[in-house]
């Protein structure tokens, strides 16, 4: 039985049978999708399963990666409104079919607590890390800035497309990712927030999760979009 | 007129049958997160010489029938997926990377001799 297995995972493409401590939280948009797939498959209708009608890309792999780095600065956030810096770091390594990335999407999870309520008003940037330094330790270097954009009153994840990613992995095909975040409160409200919340960014550090979704084509199995022919 | 059919043969015949591949069955719910099973389904049945033509069959399928009536030898036509489709499927890996795949013929939809 354990060699047959073998045979049926190895034709899954997996090498063996995955053992999970605990199943990481998937986000709303991959239970989406498979609802949907699952739905059309159960009332007969044609899928097309090289693109992600839900993301508007094509694709016919899906994985969500977890973030495996750390935070800087975890002493009390200043008053210049800086909440938190964290840098992200992401295994690209199980990446490596042959075909392209089509879509590289960082999404932040926010953690039970909804901060809508208090219209706080939080600005995310997101810069490429260009030099690591002593792993932990030091400031990394950084490179370009991908996403710098303000969120008011945010509440569950926030989605943040990286075109850049996707462009340079097309190119070289990395084999990690290192992103640096950095979170800011914007300053007018962060002294009324601070009256209201104990600390909102000690919160926010303990209960952000991020998480990097990555869409890729398999050329073998999807041919590549053709114009049609006028 | 129709010549009849004896009782319990179309029955015997070649035919989709439903088959529900319960992951936890296989042990496979500790990584799979969703679905929890899905309906494989599988063929059985005969696939006798004079109704070929009407099960779903290959030309292959009838010449080895023909085949098989001239010589015992060569095996009858059997009776197979004629017609698949994919499942998707969510699962965690040991790099606790979540993964949304398409696994292409893993449902039976139709049969027929082959």
């Amino acid at each position: 039985s354990e060699f047959q297995d073998y045979d049926f995972l190895q034709f899954l493409g997996l090498k063996k049978a995955p053992s999970p401590h605990r199943f990481q939280p998937v986000p709303r948009i991959l239970r989406k999708i498979i609802r949907a797939r699952e739905t059309a498959a159960a009332s007969g209708a044609s899928q097309d399963l090289c693109y992600v009608k839900e993301l508007g890309v094509r694709g016919n792999l899906l994985r969500l990666l977890p973030d495996q780095g750390f935070f800087l600065n975890t002493q009390k956030p200043s008053q210049d409104g800086s909440c938190l810096q964290k840098v992200l770091s992401f295994n690209l390594s199980a990446v490596k079919e042959k075909g392209k990335l089509t879509m590289a999407q960082l999404i932040l999870h926010l953690g039970p607590r909804s901060y809508h309520y208090l219209q706080l008003e939080l600005v995310v940037a997101v810069s490429v890390v260009q030099d690591r330094g002593v792993w932990g330790r030091s400031h990394p270097k950084l490179g370009r800035l991908l996403v710098q954009k303000s969120v008011l009153g945010p509440q569950g994840s926030l989605q943040f497309n990286l075109q850049g990613v996707v462009k340079d992995w097309n190119r070289h095909q990395l084999k990690n990712l290192d992103l640096y975040l950095e979170i800011l409160v914007k300053e007018d409200r962060y002294s009324r927030v601070n009256a209201q919340l104990d600390n909102p960014c000690n919160q926010l550090m303990h209960s952000l999760h991020a998480s990097l979704l990555v869409v890729t084509l398999n050329l073998k199995h999807c041919h590549p979009s053709s114009r049609k022919k006028r | 007129a129709a010549i009849p059919i004896p009782k319990g043969l179309c029955r015997n015949l070649c035919h989709r049958h439903q088959l529900f591949v319960n992951f936890q069955d296989l042990g496979w719910h500790k990584w799979v997160i969703a679905p929890k099973g899905f309906m494989a389904n599988y063929c059985h049945g005969d696939c006798p010489f004079t109704m070929t033509t009407y099960l779903n069959s290959s030309n292959y399928a009838f010449m080895q029938a023909l085949m098989h009536m001239a010589d015992p030898r060569v095996p009858k036509a059997v009776c197979i997926p004629t017609k698949l489709s994919p499942i998707s499927m969510l699962y965690q890996d040991n790099e606790k990377n979540v993964i949304l795949r398409h696994y292409e013929d893993m449902v039976v939809d139709e049969c027929g001799c082959g």
